[in-house]
């Protein structure tokens, strides 16, 4: 028996338990904003996340700084959509999530802004 | 604001982690 | 934009990580059998687990016995479950799989095992 919802129910929950900080494990640091995460779901969607956090010594790490000349707006809005799967692209945003997406990579995400930024001109 | 419509991106979304 | 397979997606990256023991932050006991977890997946997927995980002095337990009645075999079908989407129910698990969905107090699923035991009579 597959209960279809039980995916998007489980996202929602995280998302509830981010909001609410609870078993948040790891703070990212973006030119000086802090946010507060769950490593695995950083780890599911972000390639850049799974290869440091695979790594055994950065295992137990509970906090990591990103470099500086990633935006924290493009972080936020990628981090929005790993818990909610909605990517909220508008043409203020759509260049600093490509590359805060490509940092991240997240390639299925960056093309899609790709695509965005592209459709727009 | 306006209403925003929402577009569906019906392709995988991340990357999947190998199996090993 | 929305990506309507991301919560799946993610679902099935966690049942990796679960598999490989990667970012599993919790051992649960029952009757001697162990399995690997993820707090935030138990506490999204099963009312007892919240109650647990949720009261401050057991935020950081990484290991729980639960009660010897529980069954092993019915723990590892909800456990898959939560994991999944998917409950893989047929008559000779259907009444334990119900009682120990009753015990983690998923009650949705709860429901279901009890249907499909009334269709089978």
């Amino acid at each position: 028996i597959q209960f279809t919802r039980h995916a998007g129910d489980v996202l929602l929950n995280f998302n509830r338990l981010r909001s609410r900080n609870l078993l948040t494990d790891v703070t990212v640091q973006v030119d000086g904003q802090i946010f507060h995460a769950h490593k695995a779901i950083l780890v599911a969607c972000s390639g850049f996340f799974y290869s440091v956090f695979m790594k055994p010594e950065n295992a137990s790490l509970s906090a990591i700084s990103l470099d500086p000349k990633v935006d924290p707006k493009g972080f936020s809005l990628l981090l929005d959509f790993m818990y909610t799967s909605f990517l909220n692209l508008n043409d203020s945003v759509a260049l600093t999530t490509l590359n805060t997406a490509i940092y991240l990579q997240m390639e299925h995400v960056a093309d899609t802004c790709h695509r965005f930024i592209r459709s727009r001109h | 604001e306006g209403i925003v419509p929402t577009v569906k991106e019906p392709g995988r979304s991340i990357h999947l982690i190998p199996r090993d």
